[in-house]
């Protein structure tokens, strides 16, 4: 935007179509750009610069949500539930999340919890490795509970800090799969009193307006607590975490920038804005 | 209003006697709408309700149509705007072309197998693979991702499971896999080398130049893109990079048994002009299905 352009209607149309393509939802962008117009007129804003600021502003507002505890508070061990659809990065951020743990000397136990889809299990072991974590596996097409019930007991008996269980991927429209987690949760809940501690979505942030919908779904499924948004070193914005925040007050709390085992960072609500308008 | 888009255009214009070209700017408001959340491109969208535009004030102000066999019949209104629509988005997402392009049965096919992560290229190779030995073709799999843990493992259940032979060689670059992949396909009598590659980001210039070397080497009859179905506004930036790099010959969409409403179906085609090929309709390998026009129109006109 021309910084010192005054704020018409042309202005408004880039900043729509600068928030529609950072995936930022129809409702949510349009509201925002209500309110630029609104400011416009009332003559509070004056410049395409001063109109960045405000959006900047307000999207941070809806973004910086309180984060409760993440990977610690629960337990001991703190437990840790990985969820979301098919392919998002719910594996590799487990393994990165582990690494952050064991540098800072905490025992973690990670539950292959995906029992399903071909190697699970093995890209599990190869993260657990790295991250110099130990791994309770089960039989592929075993039941995940035993496998999460298994690793819940383990890290009791070896006073781990955390564990943190995998899943499989599911499209939030498979009813089955989504009672299977519900499953795979009142296990960990039997298995350890006020288990899991957290629930960690795990969104892609190429995705488009589907990432809402599967957020409601999984969040009534599972009671989501955070999210982490992976593949941020692409060229998707992730913008629809904002509709996500609006609607159901979930926080963003971690960050995918990559396939290495040190890719994962806080969120940071003004270094996530500012990279929408880039 | 929960019944935006689609359903609310058609009927601010049900039972109107006449139709004003300001009611179809309002209906196209909604199309609008509901096109950005079926996630299809915001200059794709522009375009296509331009093109709808021109068509609908054009014919529906008339409400009289000449059907397929040429006579005139009365439409209602709105149920013609409709099927402009429906009839324009089909027409941008065809012609449809579902065919792989196959070398002569005594010599080997390539289909080389490129995407962002996660997108479902291993998945798919299986399906493919699964295809092809159903139409009586011997695949061999070559598993050129060299980076992710256990990807050669997962390629090699599903080669097990599908009956196919899969190739890897430990400390072997991509392009040179895909070489020792046709040389082994011709040792084994198979006809068609499938090769499934990383996940990469379009914007990685190490990882794309990867693929060039690849693409040079065996010159694969058959370049496909393999697309999330739930991608965003990305779809566009993604697919046009590929295909500016290493020239794509068609797509296939993955995860269409959620309920994403598919909109980068539009936007790919679009940006790019190949087709899309197949669609993945769930994890296991029986789930692909030839690309049709009209289903997928429906569901992203919501
Ligand atoms: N560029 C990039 N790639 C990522 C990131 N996180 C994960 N990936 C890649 O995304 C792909 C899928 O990751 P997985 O960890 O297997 O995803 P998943 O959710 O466990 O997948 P399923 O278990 O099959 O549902 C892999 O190629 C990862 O390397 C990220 O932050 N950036
Ligand atoms: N529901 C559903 N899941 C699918 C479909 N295609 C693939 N998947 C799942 O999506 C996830 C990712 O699939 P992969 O085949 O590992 O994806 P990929 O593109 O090879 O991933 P990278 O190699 O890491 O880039 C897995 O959980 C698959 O089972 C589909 O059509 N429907
Ligand atoms: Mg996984
Ligand atoms: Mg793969």
């Amino acid at each position: 935007f021309g910084s010192s352009r005054d704020v018409d209607e042309s202005v408004l149309a880039e900043l729509e179509e600068t928030l529609f393509t950072a995936d930022i939802g129809v409702r949510t962008a349009a509201s925002l750009v209500d309110l630029a117009r609104e400011k416009a007129k009332k003559n509070e804003l004056r410049t395409a610069d001063g109109m960045k600021q405000l959006i900047r502003r307000e999207i941070e507002r809806i973004v910086d949500l309180p984060v409760t505890n993440t990977l610690e508070g629960g337990g001991p061990p703190h437990v840790v539930m990985v969820v979301g659809v098919n392919g998002a990065g719910k594996t590799t951020t487990i393994g990165k999340l582990a690494a952050k743990l064991t540098a800072q000397g905490k025992k973690v136990i990670l539950a292959a919890g995906d029992t399903f889809r071909a190697a699970a299990t093995e890209q599990l072991d190869v993260w657990a490795d790295r991250a110099h974590a130990e791994l309770v596996k089960g039989p592929e097409g075993g039941d995940p509970g035993a496998v999460v019930f298994e690793a819940a007991k383990k890290a009791k008996e070896q006073n781990a800090a955390v564990v943190i269980a995998d899943t499989a991927g599911r499209l939030h429209t498979r009813a089955p799969l989504m009672e299977e987690l519900k499953k795979v949760k009142r296990v960990l809940g039997k298995a350890i009193p006020g288990a899991p501690h957290e629930v960690l979505l795990v969104v892609d942030a190429t995705m488009g307006q589907n990432a809402i919908q599967q957020a409601r779904q999984f969040h009534e499924a599972v009671g989501v607590t955070a999210i982490a948004l992976t593949k941020l070193d692409g060229t998707a914005k992730g913008g629809v975490i904002i509709g996500i925040a609006d609607e159901l007050k979930i926080p963003v709390v971690w960050v995918g920038v990559g396939e290495a085992v040190e890719d994962l960072r806080r969120f940071d609500p003004k270094e996530f804005v500012s990279a929408l308008f880039d | 209003t929960v019944t935006k888009g689609f359903r609310a255009a058609k009927n601010r214009l049900a039972g109107k006697a006449e139709i004003t070209p300001e009611m179809v700017d309002e209906s196209l408001r909604d199309i609008r709408v509901s096109l950005l959340e079926a996630d299809v491109a915001f200059d794709v969208v522009k375009k296509f309700v331009a093109r709808v535009r021109e068509k609908a004030i054009g014919e529906v102000v008339q409400t009289t149509i000449t059907d397929k066999s040429g006579r005139k019949v009365k439409v209602s209104p709105g149920d013609h705007f409709v099927k402009i629509c429906h009839d324009e988005l089909e027409a941008l997402m065809g012609p449809v072309d579902t065919r792989l392009a196959f070398k002569p049965k005594n010599q080997v096919t390539g289909i080389m197998m490129v995407g962002l992560q996660g997108s479902g290229k291993t998945t798919t190779v299986g399906k493919l693979a699964t295809k092809l030995l159903k139409e009586g073709r011997r695949p061999l799999l070559v598993a050129a991702d060299i980076y992710r843990p256990a990807a050669v493992d997962q390629l090699k259940v599903l080669g097990q499971r599908v009956g196919v032979p899969v190739f890897h060689e430990p400390g072997v670059a991509p392009p040179d896999l895909a070489k020792k992949g046709y040389a082994q396909a011709r040792a084994q009598g198979c006809d068609v080398v499938i090769i499934d590659t990383a996940g990469r980001l379009a914007i990685d210039e190490e990882l794309m130049q990867e693929l060039e070397a690849i693409k040079k080497e065996v010159q694969p009859d058959n370049t496909l893109l393999v697309v999330d179905a739930m991608i965003g506004q990305d779809s566009v930036r993604t697919a046009a990079e590929f295909d500016r790099r290493i020239s794509i010959d068609g797509f296939i969409l993955t995860k269409l048994d959620g309920d994403a409403r598919g909109g980068a179906a539009l936007s790919i085609k679009e940006v790019t002009g190949k087709p899309i090929k197949f669609l993945g309709m769930g994890e296991s390998m029986d789930r692909l299905e030839e690309f049709r026009p009209d289903g997928l129109a429906g569901r992203i006109l919501g």
